[in-house]
């Protein structure tokens, strides 16, 4: 069986990035081998696994607007079990590209969901796929939403956290009933945690109290690491195996597995 | 002379609304007075400020889309001389809605110039305008960089950082030479600081060789109170009027000043 997550989040800088490459990593290292997909116009997640589009190769542009086969763009990594469907800035015209060509919402909403189907028509390719999200709700993030069987969030224990996700919870509810009855939160994940202050207690425990068991308990630390490791084209667990950030996504991804 | 100041970088939470709001709050400070305008769907310029649209209140997207003047949307703050145009979540709808009225491209991006110099006609009504960008290059960031004079970037000690301003800088290049002959940027800001991290240093140096004076010598550092502030709806000055917070907005904005 294979399970689709979308790591979403319209809230800018949270470690929607970071938590995919990381915990697809994970999911590898504990025998589930995963594909990450870039579904940002930034190519964040492209850039942290120093993927590179060949000459003629495909990107997820290609798979969505002009419908090339999802298989065709993926990518393998230095990291066994880990591969990727890359992104480049194209994408940034998408929304509008798809918009110019198809007038019936839906069909636009359903493109990837179509092409992920297509390719893991038979044996499932892998056991997960997990989407990383642009920080907007545009239709880069519905198309998340309706190929995912479910959402993680990554949050920060900021102000503006709890304020963000209302909205996301809302905009999940409204594509559960329009066009994914299984689309469900997983769960929020705290990110960049500095248990020491105030602020960073007060928002674990508000959220815990709204959400309950739909927050993971691992907490992802601030770690300089986790933010070096990008700049090497490498997930946290081969650039600093016996760190934190290692240790904290490697946690999540049982979590995950338990559920 | 008034002068208009796009806050913007399409990465997501590296400080473009906390620069908004306390820089607006010190050169507010400093006597000059300023209007901090709201242009992210997220809508966390106006919960930083504890703003309430009432009853029957203009947003921006009643500016930008039904054409209502932009002073009518103007609410004062708690904080004298520094006043505000808040956003509701229609304007997630603003982009789409102006693409289907108008189809000539200029005229969608020259909306919010209109509106402010409607607004600012005769007598400036006050000496900074500062437009907090969402995290996208769209239609509304589109309208910030015609409407400003220049650019302030905010940026992040990041690996990513890089990758993002070259974007950034290619999007000022193009709005520069189709609509807004004016627009350069004023400068890079670095915050969130922590020096002590290698990281840090190597990124500040790596800007600071690419872009020279336009990087700003203030580094604005990471630090709880600034992300406290806007849980109690005040600019960090009115919050900790005697943390490095206050003291590095203060800073930027005699660095703008002396420009
Ligand atoms: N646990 C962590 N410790 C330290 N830094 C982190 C951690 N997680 C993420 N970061 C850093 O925070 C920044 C934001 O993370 P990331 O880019 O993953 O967020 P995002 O939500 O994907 O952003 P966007 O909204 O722009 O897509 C990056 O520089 C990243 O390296
Ligand atoms: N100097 C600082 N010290 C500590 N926290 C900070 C600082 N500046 C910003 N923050 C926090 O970092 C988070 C991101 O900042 P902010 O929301 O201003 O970024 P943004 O670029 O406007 O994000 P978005 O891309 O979502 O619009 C917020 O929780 C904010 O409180
Ligand atoms: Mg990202
Ligand atoms: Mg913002």
């Amino acid at each position: 069986l294979m399970r689709v997550l979308a790591i979403a989040n319209q809230k800018g800088g949270v470690g929607k990035t970071t938590t995919t490459v990381n915990l697809g990593a994970a999911f590898a290292a504990l025998g589930h081998s995963t594909v990450v997909v870039d579904l940002d116009p930034q190519t964040n997640l492209t850039t942290s696994l120093d993927l590179r589009i060949e000459e003629d190769g495909l990107s997820l542009y290609d798979v969505l607007v002009d419908g090339e086969p999802f298989g065709e763009a993926v990518l393998s990594t230095t990291t066994p079990d880990l591969a990727a469907c890359p992104a480049d800035p194209s994408l940034a015209g998408a929304d509008l590209d798809i918009a110019r060509e198809e007038p019936d919402p839906r069909r636009r909403a359903i493109r990837l969901r179509d092409s992920l189907s297509l390719w893991a028509e038979g044996t499932p390719p892998c056991s997960f796929v997990l989407l990383d999200c642009p920080p907007s709700l545009g239709l880069l993030t519905v198309n998340a939403l309706v190929a995912a069987d479910a959402v993680i969030v990554p949050m920060q224990c900021e102000f503006f956290a709890m304020e963000g996700l209302a909205r996301l919870v809302d905009t999940i509810t409204r594509v559960r009933s329009a066009w994914n009855p299984s689309l469900h939160l997983l769960g929020v994940c705290f990110t960049m945690v500095d248990r020491r202050t105030n602020l960073a207690r007060q928002v674990i425990a508000e959220v815990r109290r709204e959400l309950g068991s739909q927050v993971f308990s691992t907490l992802v630390p601030r770690s300089v690491r986790v933010a070096e490791a990008p700049s090497f084209g490498l997930p946290v667990r081969d650039y600093d195996p016996s760190g934190q950030g290692t240790a904290a996504y490697t946690s999540l991804a049982r979590e995950i597995l338990a559920r």
